[in-house]
């Protein structure tokens, strides 16, 4: 036999070609190519004696246990075998041309010279995951247990969602323990749904979608697990956890409610046991974007501007006072406030207080004092006190046109700072009366 | 005060009595200014008195002279002598008008008082009655209250012609006025220099200081020469400032 190196493609002639082939001659030439590849065959030049049966000298092809044919004879002759054109192909990467001749090449006692042959063998892609009926009736395993995939040279395997290739690289077997989904809505079911789970799962169906979405979870029928009629789900159970909480454990076949988790992370855990023939639960998930509650206003002089039906994520509203109040965020005071909606449907601040302006103890009147118009003691918002000089000894200084009694009155104003009409924040003054002797100097005698 | 009575609580509640050389009066404008006569501060014969950089002791607020020393004195801020007064020369008169400021204002009541200050020439009529009050002495003795005498306004010519007669040099200018009559023996005297000639003005029923006690030719013999005011009031409100 000769072994041609393994080659992609090549040459294979008779020996001595194009010379007359010698007499008593069997050779076998085994083509391999790559594994992953067929080996085609075509003979580009043929002439070998021919004969009936070719039972003198032949070219047999052979591959994968089988004989793909015997060939003598000259392409374009009728006589003996020949090829023609004809392409020859193995199952597998190997392929076995054997040459044989007789004794002597004579024809009606001529000596004949045959020059042999010459053929051009090529690799091909072997597509490994096409169907192999043959294989299939001889009982084999299919390559791969669940999918497929071929490539030039080669092919690999994978597994459905929710199983994992094992080593051998063919085989696959459940492993749901990790399953992600972050897209904004999708299905999310246990294995082979609606047909029987698998025994002892420990899957866990992870959630995450962006932060400021809120997850809703809709079941459909058919919902199976195992359940007990006494004890509560035994066998097999579905949890369901959202913001840490667990939402419920269900089984059986009512299915769950729907179930709005006002979270961006919900996690399905899903256990069995080594038995069951339930066919398992299917859900519908959605998102949509989280709401925060509608604000409140804590008093009756808090205004939040421009209000909204609803606020949802990352909308915010603003809160302002009546005139003469002032915002207050604990004992803080505050010249604005801002509040947003969170990812987790909470507003960032607290809603803020409106606390009345004070405009505090009124300045002392330097020989002078002040009495409260409204209510005695309080310095709030649109309070009023009359400031007065010590009379007769001090004046109060006003304006042309203005009176002491005008010029002494102040009012808190919406600022919390005490304003006259006329002249703002400015004190008064009182001055000294001169020339007004309280006893002035009298006589009586004359 | 000669020829005066003693004054009640409350009649002159704007009079000062002052030591600084000796003792002296003053009266106070608003509530932080005294108004007083320059040479009680500087006076024309300073190597007279002992001390010679006395203590400026203002009293207020009483017409007895141990209570008012005893309310205490009110520290001076700042001492302003009016630009024409001549501490040399021992005769002339002229611009005897100074302004005491005090470190804190006073608190204003029955007994202390400012007195306004004259805005025309009516107040220097002849005739018109004015007072003229202080601690100075009665004569031959100081008196231990505040005492007063009512004074008209003298005659220019009459008070000129008098100081001839007492041969006395000392200039009668237009900055001064006179009060008294030769005929009646009431004057002011030593120790009432820098009180204030007082004159009612029935029409606003106030009353204003026109003249500052000045100078004079003993006491209770003549007439008595006094600072006019009018003729320094602007002086004086520049002084003071506006806020007074």
């Amino acid at each position: 036999s000769i072994y041609l190196p393994q080659k992609l493609y090549g040459e294979v002639t008779s020996p001595l070609y194009p010379k007359p082939y010698p007499s008593d001659l069997e050779t076998t030439t085994v083509i391999t190519v790559p594994m992953g590849y067929r080996v085609k065959l075509v003979f580009w030049q043929f002439d070998v004696e021919p004969s009936e049966g070719c039972l003198y000298d032949y070219v047999k092809i052979s591959a994968d246990k089988q004989t793909l044919g015997r060939f003598c004879g000259q392409l374009d002759s009728p006589l003996g075998n020949p090829p023609g054109s004809k392409e020859f192909m193995s199952q597998g990467n190997k392929m076995l041309l054997t040459f044989h001749t007789d004794f002597s090449n004579e024809e009606n006692g001529t000596i004949m010279f045959y020059k042999g042959f010459l053929a051009y063998y090529q690799a091909v892609d072997l597509d490994e995951c096409a169907s192999q009926p043959n294989s299939v009736e001889e009982g084999l395993q299919p390559r791969c247990q669940h999918l497929c995939h071929n490539y030039v040279g080669g092919y690999f395997c994978s597994c459905h969602p929710g199983y994992e290739l094992q080593k051998d690289g063919q085989s696959c077997q459940a492993e749901c323990s990790s399953e992600l989904y972050t897209e904004p809505s999708g299905y999310v079911s246990s294995l082979e749904y609606p047909q029987p789970y698998p025994p002892d799962l420990r899957c866990n169906y992870s959630i995450r979608v962006e932060r400021g979405l809120t997850v809703h979870l809709k079941f459909l029928d058919p919902f199976e697990i195992d359940d007990h009629q006494q004890v509560h789900c035994p066998y097999d159970q579905l949890q369901i956890y959202a913001n840490g909480k667990n939402l419920g454990e269900f089984c059986g076949k009512q299915r769950p409610p729907d179930l709005d988790t006002s979270s961006n992370a919900v996690d399905l855990l899903f256990f069995t046991d080594e038995s069951g023939d339930s066919r398992g639960w299917k859900l519908h998930y959605t998102t949509e974007t989280i709401k925060c509650p509608q604000p409140k206003a804590l008093d009756e002089f808090t205004i939040i501007q421009d209000p909204q039906p609803q606020y949802q994520f990352r909308d915010y509203f603003t809160v302002t006072c009546k005139q003469g109040y002032q915002l207050m965020e604990g004992n803080q005071a505050l010249l604005s406030f801002t509040a947003v909606c969170q990812h987790d449907g909470t507003w960032h601040r607290a809603m803020p207080r409106c606390k009345i302006k004070n405009c505090g103890q009124p300045q002392s009147l330097s020989n002078g004092d002040f009495r409260y118009i409204t209510t005695k003691g309080v310095t709030t918002y649109e309070a009023s006190i009359q400031y007065h000089c010590h009379e007769p000894y001090y004046k109060m200084l006003t304006r042309a046109g203005s009176s002491e009694s005008m010029r002494g009155i102040y009012t808190c104003t919406a600022q919390g700072i005490w304003k006259n009409e006329e002249e703002g924040e400015k004190m008064p003054r009182c001055l000294p009366v001169c020339g007004k002797p309280v006893n002035p100097v009298t006589q009586k005698e004359r | 005060i000669i020829g005066g009575q003693p004054a009640r609580p409350g009649n002159f509640p704007w009079q000062a009595f002052t030591t600084i050389y000796g003792p002296g009066g003053g009266a106070l404008l608003g509530d932080r200014w005294i108004l007083t006569a320059a040479h009680t501060i500087y006076p024309k014969y300073p190597n007279k008195g002992k001390n010679t950089n006395p203590r400026t002791l203002v009293f207020l607020g009483h017409t007895n002279m141990e209570q008012i020393q005893k309310l205490g004195h009110h520290p001076v801020r700042r001492v302003i002598i009016h630009p024409d007064y001549r501490q040399e020369e021992p005769d002339n008169f002229e611009g005897d008008i100074a302004l005491l400021e005090l470190e804190n204002s006073v608190t204003l009541g029955p007994e202390l008082l400012p007195i306004c200050l004259p805005d025309n020439e009516t107040f220097y009529g002849q005739g018109l009655m004015g007072y003229v009050s202080g601690f100075g002495t009665t004569g031959n003795r100081i008196p231990f209250h505040l005492r007063f005498v009512r004074l008209p306004v003298a005659d220019r010519e009459a008070c000129q012609r008098w100081l001839w007669t007492k041969k006395d040099t000392s200039p009668f200018s237009q900055n001064m006025f006179c009060s008294g009559d030769p005929a009646v023996q009431q004057d002011a005297c030593q120790g009432d220099s820098g009180g204030v000639f007082a004159v009612r003005d029935r029409n606003r029923d106030i009353w204003v200081a026109t003249g500052i006690v000045s100078w004079g030719i003993g006491c209770g013999e003549g007439y008595g020469f006094y600072t006019k005011v009018l003729n320094y009031v602007d002086w004086i409100k520049k002084e003071m400032g506006d806020e007074n």
